[in-house]
Order: C-alpha cells, then sequence, then structure tokens
C-alpha cells in the first residue's frame, strides 16, 4: 500500500519495517503512556543483550505474532489518544442531567491489512471529592455518534464499580464487529450515571489501546514455530 | 558500526560479527521512542572444513553443506563452498510516534542474527 520507495537506505529499511513514511518534523512532545512502555519493555528481549549469539533466558520462548501481556494476537500496538473536546454536550447539561461527552479517535493510521484483535477504551474521570467518594452503582454508557450534535444507538452499557482507577471497557465486537477492518475514525458519546444519586463526574482523559495483526510481518515459519 | 574484520577478507570461520544499526544514524531518533538502535549483527567467515562441522552447541549441521565442502577440498574448481548465513535469528521491538501522533509499538520477527552456520 506504499507509494514507491524513495532512493535510498533509510526509506528501504523503513519500507522494510512495513512503514510508508517517517513521520513529518519532530512529532508533538506528550509523554508516552506507562502501558507502552511496560509492552516495550516485556517485548525487546535487546535490552539484556550484550554480544552476538546470546539471548537472554525466556526471550526465545515468546511466542511471534502474540502480544502476551494482553492475551491476543498481534504485532502492532496503539496508543491512540482522544482527538475530541471532551466539553460536555450542552443539551444534557441544560436538562440537569450530568455531561454527555463525545470522544473521537482517528485510526487512519491502520492499514486495512491490519486485523483488529483488541481495542480496550480506557477512561480518566475527575469530580470534587464527595462524588469520587461514591462506590459502585455507577453505569457507563456508550453511543455511536450520529451527525451533529446527535447520538446514534447504544452500543455497549457497563456497571463501573470504583471511578479512583481507570474505566476500561473492550470497543471489539460493541463499536464494530470483530470481523471487519478498523474504522477510519470512532466518533463515541459517552455518559456515566449514578443509578443512587445525581452525582455528576467530568471526563479526564480518554484513549485507545488498539492491538492489531499485520499479517504481513508475521512470517509463515514465525507461526509455525508457535 | 560494525566489528572490523582481522585482515581483511571473511576472517576465520563463519560466525556471527557485530553490527550495531543507530537510528540516529538514519535521522530517526525524533519520532523513534525506543530503542535507540539495535545489534542487528551479520555472518561472515570460511564454511570450508572443518569449520562447516558445527561445534559444540553450534547450530545444526546441513549435510548438503559438509558434502559441498568435501567436494570443494576435492575439486576446488567444481562449486563454490557452502555460505555462510543466519542459522537463529531473534524479533526486536520498536516504540514510536507516528504522524498521527499516536504512541505505537511495533514487533518485528527475525530481525537479530543470534546464530550463524554454513548453508
Amino acid at each position: 500500500a506504499c507509494a514507491p520507495a524513495a532512493p535510498g537506505p533509510a526509506a528501504a529499511l523503513l519500507q522494510a519495517l512495513g512503514l510508508c513514511d517517517a513521520p513529518q518534523g519532530a512529532p508533538k512532545p506528550r509523554p508516552v503512556p506507562p502501558v507502552m512502555w511496560r509492552l516495550f519493555r516485556r517485548r525487546d528481549p535487546q535490552e539484556a543483550r550484550v554480544s552476538p549469539g546470546r539471548t537472554p533466558p525466556g526471550a526465545t520462548l515468546r511466542r511471534p505474532c502474540h502480544v502476551e501481556e494482553l492475551g491476543v494476537a498481534g504485532n502492532i500496538v496503539r496508543h491512540v489518544p482522544d482527538r475530541g473536546t471532551r466539553a460536555g454536550i450542552p443539551e444534557s447539561a441544560a436538562a440537569g442531567q450530568c455531561s454527555r461527552w463525545t470522544v473521537v479517535f482517528d485510526l487512519s493510521a491502520v492499514e486495512p491489512t491490519e486485523q483488529p484483535s483488541r481495542a480496550r477504551l480506557e477512561l480518566r474521570f475527575a469530580a470534587e471529592e464527595a462524588a469520587m467518594g461514591i462506590e459502585g452503582d455507577w453505569e457507563l454508557s456508550l453511543a455511536q455518534a450520529a451527525e451533529g450534535t446527535g447520538v446514534g444507538p447504544v452500543l455497549l452499557r457497563q456497571a463501573v464499580v470504583s471511578l479512583g482507577t481507570p474505566v476500561r471497557a473492550e470497543l471489539l465486537g460493541a463499536a464494530w464487529s470483530h470481523n471487519t477492518s478498523v474504522p477510519r475514525s470512532l466518533h463515541l458519546v459517552l455518559a456515566l450515571r449514578h443509578r443512587a444519586t445525581s452525582a455528576c463526574v467530568h471526563l479526564a482523559e480518554a484513549s485507545l489501546l488498539l492491538v492489531t495483526l499485520d499479517p504481513r510481518l508475521c512470517h509463515p515459519l514465525a507461526r509455525l514455530r508457535r | 558500526e560494525a566489528d572490523p574484520v582481522v585482515g581483511g577478507g571473511p576472517g576465520g570461520s563463519c560466525r556471527a560479527r557485530r553490527l550495531y544499526v543507530s537510528f540516529r544514524e538514519v535521522g530517526w531518533h525524533r519520532w523513534v521512542i525506543a530503542p535507540r538502535g539495535f545489534l542487528a549483527n551479520y555472518c561472515q567467515g570460511h564454511c570450508s572444513l572443518p569449520a562447516t562441522l558445527p561445534g559444540p552447541g553450534g547450530p545444526p549441521t546441513l549435510n548438503h553443506a559438509v558434502l559441498r565442502a568435501l567436494m570443494y577440498s576435492a575439486a576446488p574448481g567444481a562449486a563454490g563452498l557452502p555460505c555462510c548465513v543466519p542459522a537463529r535469528l531473534s524479533p526486536i521491538s520498536v516504540l514510536f510516534f507516528d504522524n498521527s501522533d499516536n504512541v505505537v509499538l511495533r514487533h518485528y520477527e527475525d530481525m537479530v542474527v543470534d546464530e550463524c552456520g554454513c548453508r
């Protein structure tokens, strides 16, 4: 799917790595999410290698094309930040209800050949001390955003026990079905309600952890080894 | 960066030589978060007898390679020696920012030469 490589070793190496082109200019500085560091450190056997021919114990036991830590097949993991404004949707606030938020994930970097195996939405909420202290009985609902500020059908409802830790929800099978390729972008409307009180919180951060398998980088031999 | 081979030429019997690929050298250090580079290594060396026969713990020998080495020692002009090629490879992972500012972890199989063998 890439345009013919520009001459030169760097471009050839880039294509060999399955990347169409190098990001232009310096990326916006942003902290690397701890989960990505953790995944990198656990996957890269080179950290301990000191001379040709030696491999640290256990490194070669890793199943190729598989992300052990997340328990799914895959050789690409992306941490996709929310591009939406996370501003509450005004009419819900006006009606005295808690806010609903629109989150937007740009997935255009995912190639059509990549097969999704995991799409984990991660939400961090912030609120007054009192609301955060209310345990249990929160309910997260997730819907497809429709044109304008409309809300499409509810895709997922999930009980939330605590707001002190990130709230996670699996979107694969909910926001799009398992055997279809990844959409180019994902617009979702989120709402978090407390069943027993009218407490409200606001959404501090939203991100998506997407795992895909690019069969072109997964050699049959590697699969056989598995 | 590569270890210089002593005395020029293939130097000694077939084995892995150190080769370090630096992402800074190819100008990727701004968007590759980690690693800074990796030990890719490469294979070089003679595959004549007895080098073609494995040392203790070495890669399995291909009978065909031994046959070629024997033929070469008997009649050098007939067919060349076996080649010194990667016999065991291992993967690397690269963590980087892509064009959409996502943080991406990609895993690549067969990127590092751990062992060389005569084939």
